[in-house]
């Protein structure tokens, strides 16, 4: 059980870890952690959420929620709640200022963020992921034992040669891959009903070379841009949530 | 003039060096990067793009050019050359393998391909920057002297809220913003002419704060999707390029 090999005390009783990923930006590993996360609350599950975007934290923003005070107790963040979700992200924590600072700095702040929130018992916690396959990348993988990442693309030959990158580099440090959610995928008029494929065709570029399962296929809503303060449940998404439940 | 700060062998026949960045991922910063020098190139004027996303190269596949090679002469990189345009990239030096690593090795990597690339005589060198706020960016601006720097955003909170620290950043580095390209700004079904937002409405949040002057808004449109290779000239490309003529 990989529970036992998270003996930090932030990490103890929290039974599932999931990575939502992609080398790329801007593909909606935000959105979709945060509709993961919200689907799995309204299931029943114990969830939490933890954004590890120091560049480019987004959960205030996907929460609308901003003025959540972070509170410590014997040292550990006591992560904020928000529709029965526990939310952690250092948008909370650095407010509008950018982080710069170069990657051991960068390495630090991530352990904290990993080992001194106290998330308490938790069925699922899903971790947001930066772009990229550097530091902050290298830090989660090397720091808590992940049961496994969902990777997030987008039709784009431009996404999906990022992502390639992700999937390898998951392989190398030994982290599964769950599946891969199709995000994007194409847009249906609301006043004629056409469908048009703005960032491609769809090729099972990833499920023929990797051989990984296809969870979901969303389409581009002005729907799923709105804040995830007022969630609602849907078909695509709880179908979506039904296919990680583990 | 910034030409004699930029001492280097590699720069120091480049008149002007113009950075395209944005700290959100996914909104456009490579497909605008090649936009503009396409833009130059086709108006006349000696045109480099250096793509400097280590992690996650785009140039090989926004021209559909993958089989470049990249020869040395003293020590120095010779840049590709396609359709009288002078490009270098991670990816041409990589391929597909991802670049697996941390903060110091990034920074190597970046400070050499910014002194050791034999740009030669440019008007133009456009400079796409990957997101964050991080190595490379801090590399860049600490290495070479910027004209200034184009910021690309969707109209969508979650990049508004990135793109500002970026745009902070910058002006703690003292790099001249030049102006704002507002992407994906608007979506018309070609099929029933409705106009459709799906990041947002236009909220003028940069200019309102920053006083930063929006230089162009580009629709999302299927053929901005496509390789570089075949490129065509149109009427907002041309008044953007125009916009940034020095
Ligand atoms: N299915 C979707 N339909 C419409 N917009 C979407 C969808 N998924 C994400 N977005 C929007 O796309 C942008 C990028 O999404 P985000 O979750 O920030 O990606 P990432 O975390 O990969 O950078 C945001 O503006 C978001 O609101
Ligand atoms: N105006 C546009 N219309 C349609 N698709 C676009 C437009 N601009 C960019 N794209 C697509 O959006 C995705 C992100 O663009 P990209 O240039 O890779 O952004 P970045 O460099 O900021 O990561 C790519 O799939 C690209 O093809
Ligand atoms: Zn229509």
């Amino acid at each position: 059980d990989r529970r036992s090999s998270n003996t930090t005390e932030s990490l103890k009783n929290v039974k599932n870890i999931i990575a939502v990923a992609s080398a790329k930006g801007g593909v909606g590993k935000s959105t979709v952690s945060a509709t993961l996360a919200c689907e799995f609350a309204a299931k029943g599950y114990k969830v939490g959420l933890l954004d590890t975007d120091l560049f480019g934290p987004s959960l205030p923003t996907l929460f609308n929620h901003f003025d959540a005070k972070i509170y410590q107790k014997n040292n550990m963040f006591i992560p904020a709640e928000f529709n029965g979700i526990k939310l952690m992200s250092f948008g909370y924590l650095m407010g509008d200022s950018p982080a710069i600072m170069r990657g051991p700095m960068v390495s630090g702040y991530i352990q904290q963020i990993l080992t001194a929130t106290d998330w308490g018992e938790l069925d699922y916690l899903f971790i947001d992921m930066p772009p990229g396959t550097g530091d902050i990348q290298l830090t989660i993988s090397q720091t808590i034992k992940l049961d496994g990442a969902v990777i997030v693309t987008t039709r784009s030959s431009l996404s999906l040669v990022d992502v390639v990158k992700g999937i390898l580099m998951f392989e190398k440090v030994e982290i599964p891959i769950l599946g891969v959610v199709e995000n994007m995928s194409h847009f249906i008029c609301d006043s004629c009903n056409k469908e048009h494929h703005i960032f491609g065709e769809d090729r099972g570029d990833l499920s023929n070379r990797f051989g990984i399962e296809t969870l979901a296929q969303i389409p581009i809503e002005s729907t799923r841009t709105k804040p995830f303060n007022n969630y609602k449940s849907n078909e695509l998404n709880s179908n979506l949530g039904d296919a990680l439940i583990r």
